[in-house]
């Protein structure tokens, strides 16, 4: 419950109406929507049992590793009841033809294979929450220095899970195992996105917010 | 941590 009230706010994508229905709107959005969120992303992980006692080096290295993950599980987690569409915002779905018009294809793929596995094993709100969390604690940086103190994190959220899924699924006792099984893919996915990102950040056609370049910048 | 000032003020703000 306490990680059900620390979930940020909707965001709209707002795409600006000025612009002409191209390549570069559509990732314009995106990008401007990704900062947004990373913003309201920084507010959650302080939510976290444990994360503002850590050391702020060690804050943003978990948040360096794990926030394109963490950006892609909500998209996952939006997409479930959609139809090989993505769903970034509200206000901004975009299906298989947009992607590919995009050049998001490929990561369009990738994320769908999420959601197809998400919504088969009916990914309840309770457990995208508790995924999310682990995604951060579990982000695997190179350079932490408290590593205690970061695996005293990945215990408390790995133990909500479990807790969770004793509870509501019993009658699954697999069911955290094959939920944490999943995170493999969403790194890799998280890893094709921030390239094509950085790809597009080298093109120089989009503008891009701070905060999402110095995201990307530290993944290069 | 110059190159990540905007991540570094974020989490210094007590929102």
């Amino acid at each position: 419950s306490h990680l059900l009230g620390a979930e940020p706010e909707k965001v709209y994508a707002m795409p600006d109406p000025a612009l002409p229905d191209d390549d570069i709107k559509a990732l314009t959005t995106l990008c401007d929507l990704a900062d947004r969120e990373l913003v309201l992303n920084i507010g959650w992980a302080k939510h976290l049992p444990g994360f503002s006692s850590l050391s702020l080096p060690d804050q943003m290295r978990l948040l360096q590793s794990a926030w394109m993950e963490i950006l892609i599980l909500r998209v996952v987690f939006h997409s479930l009841d959609a139809q090989d569409s993505l769903v970034f915002a509200e206000d901004y779905v975009m299906d298989t033809e947009q992607a590919k018009r995009t050049g998001l294809l490929e990561l369009h793929v990738a994320i769908l294979q999420l959601v197809r596995k998400y919504r088969a094993m009916g990914l309840e709100r309770e457990e995208f929450v508790t995924l999310k969390a682990i995604a951060l604690a579990n982000s695997d940086s190179m350079h932490i220095e408290d590593v205690e103190a970061v695996q005293r994190l990945q215990d408390c959220v790995h133990e909500a899970l479990q807790d969770y899924e004793q509870h509501r699924h019993g009658d699954d006792p697999r069911r955290a195992g094959k939920l944490i099984m999943t995170l493999p893919l969403l790194r890799q996915t998280s890893a094709k996105a921030v390239q094509y990102f950085c790809s597009i950040k080298q093109d120089g056609r989009i503008p891009m917010h701070k905060l999402f370049l110095e995201l990307l910048e530290a993944n290069t | 941590k110059e190159k990540h000032k905007i991540l570094h003020r974020l989490l210094q703000n007590s929102t």
